[in-house]
């Protein structure tokens, strides 16, 4: 289970990213990993994921949840890599913009905490 | 000739009312 980036080199990522969104125009393209020090929340079936962009983290976040069938008391957290906690009022197409790697995903990582020790 | 290889990559799609469909891309 490695991390997306070390399965797959810079350039092919960006070359998928590209192609994906030219056949998927209102989608954004984004990798979702567990934190690897994560003792709490079960991994996710699927890592990559095409998102409407007029999604708001709120809705993806409920989404997410509910794919891994959390409990209401359960903690969890989406962060976008080397940025921590987006407003949850924002829309995907918003966060896509501020914040996608270089290669064209936008890479978020969940944990059962909002701050990595 | 050498065999081209193709890999399929699966993305889960969403909608906007949480509804997921898995897509493969075929990349080469």
């Amino acid at each position: 289970n490695k991390p997306f980036k070390l399965r797959k080199n810079f350039v092919t990522r960006k070359q998928e990213a590209a192609g994906i969104r030219s056949k998927f125009s209102n989608k954004i393209p984004v990798i979702i990993e567990r934190y690897e020090r994560e003792k709490f929340l079960p991994p996710l079936d699927k890592t990559k994921f095409l998102v409407p962009h007029e999604l708001t983290m709120t809705q993806f976040v409920t989404i997410i949840r509910n794919r891994m069938a959390l409990l209401p008391t359960q903690a969890f957290y989406l962060l976008i890599d080397n940025s921590g906690l987006a407003s949850m009022s924002l829309t995907m197409a918003q966060v896509y913009k501020d914040h996608q790697d270089e290669d064209g995903f936008l890479y978020m990582t969940y944990a059962s905490q909002e701050m990595f020790g | 000739p050498a065999a081209t290889a193709v890999a399929k990559n699966v993305y889960a799609v969403l909608d906007l009312y949480g509804r997921i469909t898995a897509v493969s891309i075929v990349s080469s």
